[in-house]
């Protein structure tokens, strides 16, 4: 069966950011994450680091990131798609394939490895 | 045109909380 194939992730798609600005994907930057976590209130960038990348055991197929997120360090798992691109602070857009998002997406990818810091959002903690 | 939000971009990873 074909992937689901979130279009948000295609070369040329239009992203709104929280400022009101529209950019294509491919042309995003770190700031526009951050600027956009500041002005959206509620949100934060959390910097989340690869700590393992492995093939899912249990889920032929995908991929399973470890990452420690945020000050604290938390330990967090997801299991994705190889094509699955994130955004790499300083770097821009990583996948564990990058062959692979080039080919479902035509968005250019860097390879994804273990002690990349990606961007990701969390809920901003109530002072 | 569609046009997708920005937060839907990146991943939502709550840490979670143990105090």
């Amino acid at each position: 069966p074909a992937p689901s194939n979130p279009s948000h992730f295609m070369k040329g798609a239009i992203i709104q950011l929280a400022t009101g600005e529209l950019k294509r994907v491919e042309d995003l930057q770190t700031q526009d994450f951050v600027r956009s976590a500041e002005v959206s209130g509620g949100l934060k960038i959390d910097s989340s680091m690869v700590v393992d990348i492995r093939t899912s055991q249990q889920r032929p197929g995908l991929v399973v990131l470890h990452f420690t997120v945020g000050e604290q360090q938390s330990k967090v798992t997801i299991d994705v798609p190889p094509e699955h691109p994130f955004f790499v602070f300083g770097q821009g857009w990583s996948s564990c394939s990058p062959e692979r998002t080039a080919q479902l997406y035509g968005l250019a990818c860097h390879h994804l490895q273990v002690g990349d810091v990606c961007v990701s959002i969390t809920l901003q903690q109530p002072p | 045109v569609p046009v997708f939000p920005w937060h839907s971009l990146v991943p939502f990873l709550a840490p979670t909380q143990s105090d």
